[in-house]
C-alpha cells in the first residue's frame, strides 16, 4: 500500500525541503521505492538533488493529462530507487486554473496509490496557500517540521488547525504523522525549552527523532546532493536515516 | 520625506521579521518615527515585538477606509517613536478582495508619504503572492535578506527578476536599496562563500553590514522585544544597529 507524506509548514525556513529530501533519500536507501513530489515553484528540493526537469512545468502537464507520473518522474542522480516529480512552473504560484475540489485531485491520487511507488514524500512551500493544499489533499500522512526557536511553537498552531479545518471536509481524514523537531541546537537553553514544549503539548505527535543544526545538511544541498551520499556520518544524516526508520516502523500514515 | 522600505524574499527564514524588527527598532532609537507594517498573517513581527492589535483585521479596515493609518498603528511597547501594523488577518492570505490595480494602493501610499512618520518598514511573508506584491507596490525601496546557506542565491535571482518584472509597470522604480546578507557564521566555509559570491556578482547593492547567526536575536523574539532593549550588547544588536546607521546614509531608498 503506497504510503504518502506531505513535508508542511507555512513558516519559512524550518526544513521541509531538507526533510523531504533526506526522508525521501534514506527511504529509498532503505529499499523504497521513492517519489519526492517538489511541489514548491522555488524547486529547492530539485536542485538539492541535482534532478533534470523533464519540461518546464510537470504539474501543468499532469493537471491537463498530457503525462503521467511515470513519464514526467526523474531518478535522483546518486539514490537509487529516489524519483522526482520536479518543480512547478513560478506561474503555479496563482494556482488559478486549479480548483482544489477538481475531480483531477482525487485521479492524480488514485493514479498514485495505484503506482510502483512504495513512498511518496511531497515538499512544499511556505505557505497555506494553494500547493500546499494540493499536498495535503494528495496525502494520507503530513509530517509537520518544527524549528526549535520562538515562532515555530505559534506556526504549529495554526499548521494544527488548518488541517483540523480540513479534515472536516474530508472522507479520510489527514493523519498529523508526525511534529518533526528541527535546527536544534543543544547548547541553547531556547532550543531545549521548544523540545520540551512540543513534547509536553503535543506527547502522541513529537516524532521520537530529533535533527540536530548540522552544517553538512547545508552543505550537502550546496553540492546539490543528499548527505546520505556527501557526508553519510555526519550527525545530521544520521538523524534522518534515523527518521526514515521511525517513519517505516509506523503501520499507518 | 518619509522613506518607505519593503523587506522581502520569498526564501523562507532567511531573517525577513528579525531584520524588519530590529531595523525598525534601530531606526527609532535614532531619532526616526518608524512605523512598521506587518503585512504576514503569520504575524511573527507583531508578535516579536509584543504589541496588541487593535482590530482583527488592520488590512482590511484601511482598505475600506473605515480607519486610517494613524488610527490603526499602536506603540511597540519597549520602543519610544515605534509603530506597528499589526499583521492582517488569515483571510487576507487569499488576498482576492484586493486588486493591485486598485487606486486605494496609491491612494494609501499617499497618506503614508504625507503621514507623520519618517520611515516605514514593511515585513512581508515567503512569498512572491499579493501581500508581498502589496509591499513592492507601497515601497520607494527594498531590502532583500539573503541567508548565508545554498539556497539563498538562487532565490535572490529570482526575487530580483521580480522586481524587474514590477519595475516594467511602475511610473517611479522600486529601488533595490540593498541585499543584506544574514544568518552569517564565519566558521563555516560555505556561509564565507555567500557573501564572497554575492559580493562579487552584486558589488553595489551588497550592504556592508552582515548579521551574524546570534542566539540573542532568536531569544529577543521569544521574549517578545526586540534584541535592542534585551541584548543590547551582542553581536546580533550591534549588527543591526550599524544597519540602521548604513541605511541612514543612504541618501535615496
Ligand atoms: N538540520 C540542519 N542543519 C543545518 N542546516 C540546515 C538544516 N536543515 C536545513 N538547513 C538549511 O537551512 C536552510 C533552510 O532549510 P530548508 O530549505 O530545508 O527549509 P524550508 O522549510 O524548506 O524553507 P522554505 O520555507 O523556504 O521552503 C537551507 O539552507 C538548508 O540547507
Ligand atoms: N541573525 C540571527 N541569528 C540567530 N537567529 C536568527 C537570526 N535571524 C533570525 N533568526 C531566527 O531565525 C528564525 C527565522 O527568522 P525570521 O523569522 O526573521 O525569518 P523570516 O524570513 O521572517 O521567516 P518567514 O519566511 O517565515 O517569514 C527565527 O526563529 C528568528 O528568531
Ligand atoms: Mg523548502
Ligand atoms: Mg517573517
Amino acid at each position: 500500500m503506497t504510503r504518502i507524506l506531505a513535508i508542511a509548514s507555512q513558516k519559512g525556513g524550518v526544513g521541509k525541503t531538507t526533510t523531504a529530501v533526506h526522508l525521501g533519500a534514506y527511504l529509498a536507501l532503505a529499499g523504497q521505492r521513492t517519489l519526492l513530489i517538489d511541489l514548491d515553484p522555488q524547486g529547492n528540493a530539485t536542485s538539492g538533488l541535482s534532478v533534470e526537469p523533464p519540461v518546464a512545468d510537470p504539474l501543468g502537464e499532469l493537471w491537463t493529462g498530457s503525462a503521467d507520473w511515470s513519464s514526467l518522474a526523474r531518478p535522483a542522480p546518486e539514490v537509487d530507487r529516489l524519483q522526482v516529480l520536479t518543480s512547478p512552473s513560478r506561474a503555479r504560484e496563482s494556482f488559478e486554473s486549479f480548483t482544489l475540489r477538481s475531480s483531477r485531485v482525487t485521479e492524480l491520487r488514485a493514479q498514485l496509490l495505484a503506482g510502483d511507488w512504495d513512498f511518496v514524500v511531497i515538499d512544499s512551500p511556505p505557505t497555506l496557500g494553494p500547493l500546499t493544499s494540493l499536498a495535503l489533499a494528495w496525502a494520507d500522512g503530513v509530517i509537520i517540521p518544527v524549528q526549535c526557536e520562538y515562532f515555530a511553537m505559534e506556526g504549529l498552531t495554526q499548521m494544527l488547525e488548518t488541517i483540523g479545518r480540513a479534515n472536516a471536509g474530508r472522507a479520510i481524514p489527514l493523519e498529523v504523522t508526525g511534529i518533526l523537531l528541527t535546527l536544534f541546537s543543544e547548547s541553547f537553553e531556547l532550543s531545549v525549552e521548544v523540545v520540551e514544549e512540543v513534547r509536553k503539548y503535543f506527547p502522541d505527535k513529537a516524532l521520537q527523532t530529533i535533527i540536530p543544526r548540522d552544517i553538512a545538511l547545508a552543505e550537502a544541498a550546496s553540492h546539490g546532493t543528499a548527505a546520505s551520499g556527501y557526508a553519510p556520518r555526519s550527525r545530521g544524516a544520521w538523524a534522518y536515516l534515523n527518521l526514515a526508520k521511525e517513519i517505516l516502523a509506523h503501520d499507518h500514515a
